[in-house]
């Protein structure tokens, strides 16, 4: 699994 | 998504709604910073290239949608709307831009999670972000009739990273891989930024008096 990368925050 | 993070997204949302009919409602833009508001379109624009890359959720491109055409419409009535462009308070809104923009750019080439143009323009966002809110403040301390409703956007517009703070505290305890130490420092320095503010806004609330901020 991946390190989460935030990017689905706005 | 969490109650936080939802809380954090519709204080935002409802800031920039403020906005806009405060702009509207009084065809007057008193008190607000055109260079806060190109500051945001940069943060905006630099964040949500991935709109054309990435599909997250519908919401989540609604939203972006919303930031984008909401924030360039404040900057189009500032800039040329005839009754509008002259309530602006050009002569006060004097920060420069060089000294907030350079120093995140340079923050976000030498510290980000990867070196590709779109992971640094999305990292530049988050400094420039945190920051964004200083010509506003200026303003609102050179300002000596703050209007409730600029008082309302500048408070809603804090209180939305804050909540975003705690979102961020939940998703570190529920989620195994959520690790975003940058994103995390930027939003506390942003809250930070406004400590000021909101002493003084609660303070006028309490005691129900008109909201100034000592010079």
């Amino acid at each position: 699994e991946e390190e989460s990368s935030g990017h689905d925050e706005l | 998504m969490n109650v936080f993070r939802l809380a954090g997204d519709m204080t935002h949302l409802l800031s920039i709604i403020v906005l806009l009919l405060k702009i509207n409602a009084t065809r007057s833009c008193r008190g607000i910073s055109l260079k806060t508001q190109e500051l945001y379109a940069v943060v905006f624009v630099c964040r949500y290239l991935d709109l054309f890359t990435n599909f997250i959720s519908l919401y989540n491109t609604v939203m972006k949608i919303i930031f984008l055409v909401s924030t360039f419409t404040i900057i189009y009535w500032m800039r040329f709307h005839k009754v509008i462009r002259v309530t602006y308070d050009r002569e006060q809104d004097t920060f420069r831009y060089q000294f907030l923009v350079l120093p995140c750019l340079v923050l976000a080439l030498l510290l980000n999670n990867e070196f590709t143009a779109m992971e640094v323009l999305w990292t530049f966002s988050i400094y420039l972000e945190a920051v964004a809110i200083l010509p506003q403040l200026v303003l609102l301390q050179r300002t000596n009739n703050i209007d409730n409703l600029t008082g309302n956007y500048v408070f809603l517009l804090g209180s939305y990273r804050a909540l975003y703070i705690l979102n961020w505290v939940y998703r570190f305890m529920t989620e195994k891989h959520y690790r975003q130490y940058l994103v995390w420092i930027s939003g506390i320095v942003q809250t930070i930024i406004y400590i000021d503010f909101f002493y003084y806004y609660i303070k006028s609330w309490r005691n129900n008096e008109k909201l100034s901020l000592p010079a």
